[in-house]
């Protein structure tokens, strides 16, 4: 995050503005994809490790922002 | 109270309207976090290219936290415009049980602010979306060579946290 913003927020952007027509729960598990092949040194830990997103969905009908 | 309002039965084929005002809150703790300035940077730019009305604050402290948003739902109640969609970040330092850590280190529970916008009778049936970039406790992912565990999971609770299921 240091340097170039955090994985999940990067990512994010980088997919919605990609493709912002797309259903929004279809962008959100590409962004999980991309988050979960990203490799990361934790701070206290010297061995590279994987994050993975939390994605909760209530929605009752399709989201599509644009 | 009527909690789900007199709108035709959902359908999973059916589009959300959103032709009414879209309205995003950003609050980004940045002091003591490194590069958080390019995601309010990037978040800000993207809201505004999918034509959402941006409000940023940044370095709330814990109080700020909820503050902005009573302030964000007060906007919303006054606006004309019927509104579509609700978009807000919170960014900041986690706690071990998945607090917020606001600029002052005082907590803030994000379950309760996303229960305060969930429960505001203008965002009735709108899509409120809830970004939330802070750790969730201090445990390390999984490590490269494990399994990952954490993958492919699709969560289904019969009730909302803190309810009864029938």
């Amino acid at each position: 995050r240091d340097e170039t913003g955090s994985d999940f927020i990067q990512t994010l952007v980088e997919v919605f503005r990609a493709d912002p027509g797309r259903e929004v729960l279809e962008l959100l598990t590409e962004v999980n994809r991309r988050v979960c092949q990203l490799e990361v040194l934790g701070p206290d830990c010297p061995e590279r490790r994987k994050a993975c997103l939390e994605i909760r969905s209530s929605l009752r009908r399709r989201l599509c922002l644009q | 109270v009527e909690p789900w309002g007199p709108e035709p039965e959902p359908s999973p084929t059916v589009r959300y309207d959103l032709s009414g005002t879209r309205a995003a809150l950003l609050l980004s703790v940045i002091h003591g976090r490194p590069g958080a300035q390019h995601d309010v940077e990037a978040l800000g730019t993207l809201c505004q290219a999918l034509s959402f009305k941006t409000t940023l604050r940044t370095d709330p402290t814990a109080q700020a936290f909820q503050e902005e948003l009573a302030q964000f739902r007060e906007c919303l109640d006054a606006h004309r415009a019927p509104v579509s969609c609700a978009l807000v970040a919170l960014m900041a330092h986690g706690g071990p049980q998945g607090q917020l850590l606001g600029a002052d280190g005082r907590e803030v529970r994000p379950e309760a602010l996303v229960q305060e916008l969930s429960r505001f009778r203008a965002l009735c049936g709108c899509p409120k979306i809830f970004l939330l970039q802070a750790c969730r406790g201090g445990s390390s992912p999984f490590p490269t060579a494990g399994s990952s565990d954490q993958a492919d999971i699709l969560t289904v609770y019969a009730a909302a946290e803190g309810c009864v299921a029938y």
